[in-house]
């Protein structure tokens, strides 16, 4: 169990600079994630889910993992796809009774039919990170806390030789360049499918959006 | 269905919400 988030940050708040953070690069990021820093119950420091804002791939992206997937994609079998649908589909029951359906809602016929839509690997590596944290500088945001340093990882096969499981799994999933920026109050971490070059006013604006006193 | 902590839970609301979007505007 986690303790309350250290200092507690307006989820409003987090999804307006997320967003702007995405929206207004020249680059084209799939998602922006804010790892908030808390203690457990030993008083570990914790990184856990802040926020996050999901833009997904280029329109344009011609690669397979933009499209919906199909056995060439991710070695994903029609299994495995099925239990990607099923788990959105259970999520948004779970979800939907608190915080409502205002898209199914304002679009007649829309209804849960849209949940069938097929799950990229992009949207599943993003749903996925919703339930993961790092403890005591684990993983490639804890590192970048810990060390109060950027890391800019770009390439599959730099990702997938990096000493760590999520940096692995971004690159099992098609993320092409995957960043950590450190605030005093937690890590960005930006992801895209493209490889986009280290971007020194971005760490700039990443830091100073997400300072907060 | 795994254990979704409620403060990810508005997150996770907001992405299935446009991402329903997306398909319906597809």
């Amino acid at each position: 169990p986690l303790t309350a988030p250290l200092p507690s940050l307006n989820q409003d708040t987090l999804q307006q600079r997320l967003q702007a953070l995405v929206e207004g690069a020249a680059e084209s990021w799939t998602y922006a994630i804010f790892w908030q820093t808390s203690s457990d119950a030993e008083g570990s420091m914790v990184l856990g889910w802040g926020d996050g804002y999901y833009k997904g791939p280029r329109d344009d992206d011609p690669r397979p993992s933009k499209r919906p997937l199909d056995a060439n994609s991710h070695n994903l079998d029609g299994a495995d796809q099925e239990l990607r649908k099923k788990v959105l589909r259970d999520l948004h029951a779970l979800v939907s009774p608190e915080f409502g359906d205002s898209a199914a809602a304002e679009i007649p016929g829309a209804g849960d039919a849209t949940m069938d839509g097929e799950v990229t690997d992009a949207e599943w590596f993003y749903v996925v990170s919703m339930m993961q944290s790092f403890v005591n500088g684990s993983g490639v945001p804890g590192q970048a806390f810990f060390t109060a340093v950027p890391i800019w990882i770009i390439g599959a096969e730099r990702l997938q030789s990096y000493n760590c499981d999520r940096a692995r799994q971004a690159q099992q999933f098609g993320i092409q360049t995957m960043v950590c920026i450190p605030s005093p109050n937690g890590v960005v971490e930006l992801g895209s499918m493209d490889q986009i070059p280290q971007n020194w006013s971005l760490m700039q604006q990443a830091k100073t959006s997400f300072t907060f006193t | 269905v795994p254990r979704v902590p409620q403060a990810r839970k508005a997150s996770l609301a907001r992405f299935l919400e446009k991402r329903k979007e997306r398909i319906i505007t597809k």
